[in-house]
């Protein structure tokens, strides 16, 4: 593995702790989708149904799926949890929470079962989970603009899935020129996901830091 | 019949 590979999986790695460390100690749900989050527990387990087939890519490989998996059910459960710990913060996300998913989910859907390496089951998932990743931050986003503020949390964590997605575009790029393999799904939609982040960190930019420095006395 | 595609990417 080149070091962009690495790097991008720890920073997707980093990304959930990030997410699970901070509603875990601050004890709150403020400013999180959970609609990006159940999103994020379908793109899971659509793209690694391979686990089921036993050939296992490495020992690396299966730990991470089977982290990806369980922890972003975790993150679901945490925020279904709130529903009774936190119900005013609760109420107050599912009311800034409303971007329709069912039209990113018909799109990637369509997209899967005409863009993919092979008509199968397990090929459509994989192709679908792919899509779907790469606009499964938009419900979040979304809350972001709508609520017009952003706590740090969010921030940082959106930040390391960003970089998780824009560090494998140079990791394919390497795969490319040392094993001459490239996965155009993989990279078409990895381009989408990049262009996705980075306009949120160009409006973020624009928004808050500007305008942070700005309101300095 | 081509082999089946390896995903070893996250």
């Amino acid at each position: 593995m080149n070091p962009f590979r690495i790097l991008g999986d720890l920073s997707h790695l980093a990304s959930i702790l990030v997410l699970i460390f901070n509603i875990k100690s601050t004890n709150t749900i403020e400013g999180i989708s959970i609609k990006t989050q159940v999103l994020y527990v379908l793109v899971f387990l659509t793209r690694y149904l391979d686990l089921f087939s036993f050939r296992l890519v490495s020992f690396y490989n299966t730990i991470m799926k089977l982290f990806f998996i369980s922890s972003s059910i975790y993150v679901v459960v945490l925020l279904q949890r709130s529903k009774t710990t936190q119900a005013v913060a609760y109420k107050t996300m599912l009311l800034t929470d409303t971007f329709k998913v069912q039209y990113i989910l018909l799109g990637t859907l369509i997209a899967a079962f005409v863009i993919n390496h092979k008509f199968t089951f397990v090929e459509i998932a994989w192709s679908f989970s792919v899509w779907l990743e790469s606009v499964a931050i938009l419900p979040q986003l979304f809350m972001l603009s709508k609520s017009g503020k952003s706590k740090s949390l969010t921030v940082h964590y959106i930040f390391a899935l960003g970089l998780y997605r824009t560090l494998y575009i140079p990791n394919w790029i390497w795969r490319y020129h040392t094993e001459g393999v490239i996965d155009k799904i993989a990279l078409a939609a990895g381009i989408i996901q990049t262009l996705v982040y980075s306009d949120f960190f160009y409006l973020y930019y624009k928004k808050v830091i500007k305008r942070s420095a700005l309101n300095l006395p | 019949e081509p082999s089946e595609i390896v995903h070893d990417e996250l």
